[in-house]
């Protein structure tokens, strides 16, 4: 089973087309191996990434010096996935 | 051991298995109203089951609803179990209902991907695609949503097949695309296509491939109107609505454009709710939540249809 400690998924809010643009570059960058839950579609619109913990700093370090506004939506996504097969479990019995 | 819909718990997530097996649970609870087909098979040989609501008649109009192509929304194929018991028990209840009923057909496909949805609960959570092997590519799966025969292989899909909108290899590729190709097609009385996703809160039709609006474009767009107003006045959840082109972005193959294109006018995509702090991975208690504020939208579209035959 696949698991995703320290995975985040970040919410990035694009201000402009540039913004936009550096984004879809990001997604082309197959060894960041980003996952784009909700893609960039116009200025103001949110998208979502999940990130692995391996690549969250140059990611942040990329957002981060080219102005583009994040918040940590998930801040570990395993953790989110550990509570919902509690909560499965739970329902089962 | 007597089974009954009554001990199945509508606001938790299912496996595979306990959803193939609630279908038959719903049949037997409703057997003069609701039918279990198989359409085909998926690329690991699980069958794709549609359930068909019909009150008799011979290749009536129908209404087409599938949940869950991308596999990792769970909310969307939890939706589509509390939303298929909803149709069958507000028949004979809730007049809309049994007013559409009474004249159409339903099918509702709830796990139209069942392949990536097995894997996301046996291997990997976050798993989108389907599971077939892609010649010379160690990646695995097509985005079952950029794989139909509507601008295949354009913007808004990759050609990659280690990417999560890779289209695939030619149209229709996908045994689970091509079964409801060919049942819709075969049944050739098919009026209105949804095709139900998670997330982002829209409401979206035609075009997505192709930046002209859709020939109905102004019917489309006030109905969607009228279905969002309804959904956000259960708990003020808003969405947004319009082409898909309009309002995400250009993206080629999917199954709305190719439905629409095939003739079947009432074409819709919703994109489930979005909290801001899950993505698609919603707690299981906003599933009823979730299904419940859908409801009066998708009664919308299908009453709609009902009133204005083609």
């Amino acid at each position: 089973e696949e698991l995703f400690v320290g995975h985040q998924v970040l919410r990035v809010t694009a201000d402009n087309e540039e913004h936009i643009a550096l984004l879809q570059g990001l997604a082309e960058q197959a060894e960041l191996q980003v996952d784009f839950w909700r893609h960039p579609t116009s200025p103001g619109n949110p998208a979502d990434l999940r990130v692995p913990f391996s690549s969250l700093q140059a990611v942040k370090i990329f957002l981060e010096s080219n102005g583009i506004p994040y918040s940590i939506m998930i801040q570990d996504v395993q953790e989110l996935l550990d509570e919902e097969k509690k909560t499965m479990l739970k329902s089962r019995r | 051991m007597e089974r009954s819909t009554g001990t199945f718990d509508f606001a938790s997530y299912h496996t595979i298995d306990e959803i193939y097996n609630w279908l038959d649970t719903l049949v037997e609870n409703h057997p003069h109203l609701v039918s279990k087909i198989q359409i085909g098979q998926s690329y690991e040989n699980r069958p794709l089951y549609v359930l068909k609501f019909s009150t008799g008649g011979s290749n009536r109009s129908a209404i087409w609803l599938d949940t869950g192509i991308h596999s990792r929304e769970w909310i969307t194929q939890a939706t589509g179990i509390w939303t298929a018991n909803k149709i069958a028990e507000e028949y004979g209840q809730d007049p809309s209902i049994t007013a559409i009923l009474d004249s159409m057909d339903i099918f509702f496909e709830i796990v139209t991907n069942p392949d990536g949805f097995a894997f996301t609960h046996s291997s990997n959570r976050l798993w989108r695609k389907t599971r077939s092997l892609n010649a010379g590519s160690s990646c695995v799966g097509v985005d079952a949503n950029r794989n139909w025969d509507a601008g295949f292989g354009g913007s808004g899909s990759s050609s990659n097949p280690c990417s999560e909108t890779y289209h695939g290899p030619y149209p229709n590729s996908e045994s689970e695309v091509k079964a409801i190709v060919d049942f819709i097609l075969g049944h050739g009385n098919v009026k209105s296509v949804i095709s139900i996703h998670s997330y982002s809160q829209m409401l979206l039709f035609p075009y997505g491939y192709k930046t002209e609006p859709a020939p109905d474009y102004q019917e489309l767009n006030e109905l969607a109107k009228k279905a969002v107003s309804d959904l956000a006045a259960v708990y003020g959840t808003k969405y947004t609505y319009g082409s898909i082109v309009d309002t995400i972005y250009q993206a080629d193959g999917t199954t709305v454009d190719w439905a629409y294109d095939n003739g079947v006018k009432y074409s819709f995509t919703f994109e489930l709710r979005d909290t801001g702090r899950y993505g698609f991975l919603l707690p299981s208690s906003q599933i009823i939540p979730t299904a419940t504020e859908t409801w009066p939208a998708l009664l919308d579209i299908m009453l709609h249809v009902l009133e204005h035959p083609y």
